[in-house]
């Protein structure tokens, strides 16, 4: 599947209601289901939020997929 | 530069946190 898909997918695990975007407390109910601690989670959703007005919206997420997937530092 | 470190720092978190949701998506049983 395309990188886009993949977004997609990643973005609606998140999106559990199907709002079109992703909110701090979307993103707190991953917690339990992902090894992240709640304050991981708060830090990833800060990070990816790149405007920071508490929406995560598809074009945020998939900004910060796609950095993670291409822009990687190798040490 | 404290910004740069705090950026390192998120950089990882990211790579966990997208990691994880690799892992869910393919190492579901």
């Amino acid at each position: 599947s395309t990188l886009m898909e993949k977004t997609q997918e990643f973005f609606q695990l998140c999106d559990i209601q199907q709002k079109g975007f992703i909110t701090r407390r979307d993103m707190q109910r991953l917690h339990g289901e992902l090894p992240l601690s709640a304050d991981e989670l708060e830090n990833v959703f800060d990070t990816l939020d790149a405007d920071g007005n508490g929406y995560l919206t598809l074009d945020e997420f998939s900004s910060g997929f796609s950095e993670f997937m291409f822009g990687q530092r190798v040490s | 530069d404290p910004n740069m470190k705090g950026a390192a720092a998120n950089e990882g978190v990211l790579a966990n946190f997208f990691n994880s949701l690799l892992s869910k998506k393919t190492g579901s049983p």
